[in-house]
């Protein structure tokens, strides 16, 4: 049995990974039945060795899945801040939102990720865009409770603020 | 030798929850 392109990357298995893109290159974008690419797998779990592969040998960072999905949103979510910064240097759309109006911002703030909040906001992410249900990023951390994640955006706004 | 499979990733519902804004 072999595991899947997907499965390999979510799994950080590195050598077999490469193995399996030695032996078909079409398979570095193949979406599965939900349209997540391997590098939305691998960022989705946390994978950075397997992330950097596939951006390395071209993997596209900028698809979407069939909901809307982003490799941006899904490492946001996961809280793994250096995926976040390695997708945002390669310039996808750090504003990209999803079936639910999730933007990365959103998933950062839902998940209590700090520096991935940091990170985005750093680069400026939008903290206006609000979720479908009307939650803004500072809605959402003052409803969830999450002090840290709700001082960094407002330490952000003082930022804007003043400049 | 047993494979594990992840399960596919998914994005929760941001809101879900919470009173409506």
């Amino acid at each position: 049995d072999s595991l899947s392109i997907h499965q390999l990357s979510a799994q950080g298995e590195l050598d077999q990974l490469i193995a399996c893109l030695q032996k078909g290159e079409q398979l570095l974008n193949r979406p599965d039945e939900r349209g997540f690419t391997p590098l939305m797998w691998a960022a989705a779990f946390g994978e950075i060795a397997a992330v950097r592969y596939l951006l390395e040998k071209g993997a596209d960072p900028h698809v979407l899945a069939k909901e809307r999905e982003s490799a941006l949103s899904l490492a946001s979510n996961g809280g793994f801040k250096d995926i976040v910064t390695m997708l945002l240097d390669k310039g996808v759309d750090i504003n990209v939102y999803d079936w639910n109006g999730g933007t990365p911002l959103l998933y950062a703030v839902r998940g209590n990720h700090v520096k991935c909040a940091e990170a985005l906001l750093a680069r400026g992410a939008d903290i206006t865009m609000e979720a479908d249900s009307g939650y803004t990023p500072m809605d959402l951390a003052v409803a969830l409770g999450y002090k840290k994640v709700q001082q960094v955006i407002e330490a952000h706004i003082l930022k804007l603020l003043q400049r | 030798t047993q494979l594990s499979l992840y399960t596919s990733p998914s994005l929760p519902n941001i809101t879900l929850g919470l009173p409506a804004s």
